[in-house]
């Protein structure tokens, strides 16, 4: 479902030049759980970007479900993220002055469901990442771990194809980043969900079917917890 | 040099009310390294910003030098930010488009060094953390992992008497994280610095003196990481 092909991505001109992918090459099968891990810098979230659709290369391709995502135009790149990927950004994105449940409506917004089921919906998974009773709080009254946690719901809320999770339990305790954890897994088990998912956490990595070890903005190694 | 006596923070109104902290005592000497710990959402973050003189008690004292930092008004609590304290917050709250040495500069400007000794301080900040040759980038050129070391060169770049850090390791990769704690631990051990650091990794709370362990705004336990 997700494949990149000698992915670069390269910043800056001349001496400046930083090459936040130098040559990238993997493949993701639909119903995969993927953990890709590796040094600060390495350039982890600039490769999610691309999964998501939100950032194109500056050479190689990228294909999700076939589709050259480069060719689409940003309203084709659009809906493609609104009927097929949750993404966890490494910094929230929340909107701010809004409510965590109109936060993670928002999604169903799109899919164009009534307001009664989209309240059912949100409120449901709110209630799966422990955030029952603070859906009405806004991200300045919420503490970090549970905006992160909005964060999450939102981009399981619509069921997508594909969920894209930035260093998702970077502000989480031990405890809760394991609920989330096998909240992700049983998406992945019983939906069928394919999961790609940024962390630094090896005890969060271990629930991944496989691990690609990120280095200098390549792909370093492959191969299931156990092996990595 | 730091102290909570019986501190409750209160958040909304009748049914909405939120007991952020509820009567939170504890007493931090100079000179020692001290781990926060609890689940999201146990009030670690409103007793850190409590701590660094950016928030008053809704009822109790807190108390930094044996100052009562709540009978100050804000420009006496700024002038003591300014001299005594180092923060590193969960969200980094670095300025935007302003490049990462005029960033970590910014605590060097308020003392009144001129401009080359500035640039030498914030320049060796930057080295501590891994970030030489990143200096001219502004925080959105920057990973998530970095924008956090920037957070960080700030916060000690001043050698100020007490280091607030709140989650600083949450989004580095461990090896990085413990090159972090490294460079806290020196700090503590050679320079007398004062630590007080939020953190959710066991490892990581490992380089600590003391544990204290939050659970629902109170203090559950303290003790050595060796007890907990
Ligand atoms: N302005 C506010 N209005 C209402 N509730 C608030 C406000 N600010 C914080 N809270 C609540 O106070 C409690 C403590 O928040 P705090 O940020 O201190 O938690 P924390 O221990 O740092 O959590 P985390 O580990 O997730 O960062 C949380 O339940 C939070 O929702
Ligand atoms: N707009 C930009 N201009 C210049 N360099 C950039 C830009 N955006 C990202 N970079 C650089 O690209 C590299 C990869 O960044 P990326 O955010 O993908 O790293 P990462 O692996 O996610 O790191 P972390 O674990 O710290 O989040 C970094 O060295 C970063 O400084
Ligand atoms: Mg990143
Ligand atoms: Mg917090």
């Amino acid at each position: 479902v997700i494949e990149f092909r000698d992915v670069t991505k390269v910043y800056g001109q001349g001496e400046a030049e930083v090459h936040a992918l130098d040559g990238v090459s993997l493949s993701i099968t639909t119903g995969e759980f993927v953990a890709i891990m590796g040094p600060s810098g390495s350039g982890k979230s600039t490769a999610m970007n691309m999964v998501g659709c939100l950032d194109s290369p500056t050479s190689g391709d990228y294909l999700f479900n076939g589709v050259h995502v480069a060719a689409l135009d940003q309203d084709q790149r659009a809906l493609l993220r609104r009927n097929y990927l949750g993404f966890v950004f490494q910094g929230f994105n929340l909107l701010p002055r809004t409510s965590a449940l109109d936060n993670v409506e928002l999604p169903l917004i799109y899919k164009g469901l009534v307001g009664a089921e989209r309240r059912a919906q949100a409120l449901d998974a709110l209630g799966k990442v422990g955030l029952k009773g603070r859906e009405h709080h806004d991200p300045s009254e919420l503490s970090g771990g549970q905006q992160q946690r909005v964060a999450i719901a939102r981009a399981l809320v619509g069921t997508p194809q594909v969920i894209v999770a930035d260093e998702p339990t970077g502000n989480l305790d031990t405890k809760m980043s394991k609920e989330i954890m096998e909240v992700l897994r049983d998406l992945n088990k019983d939906d069928g969900i394919t999961i790609v998912m940024v962390t630094h956490e090896e005890d969060m990595a271990g629930f991944a079917d496989r691990i690609i070890w990120m280095v200098d903005g390549r792909v370093e190694r492959t191969g299931t917890p156990a092996e990595i």
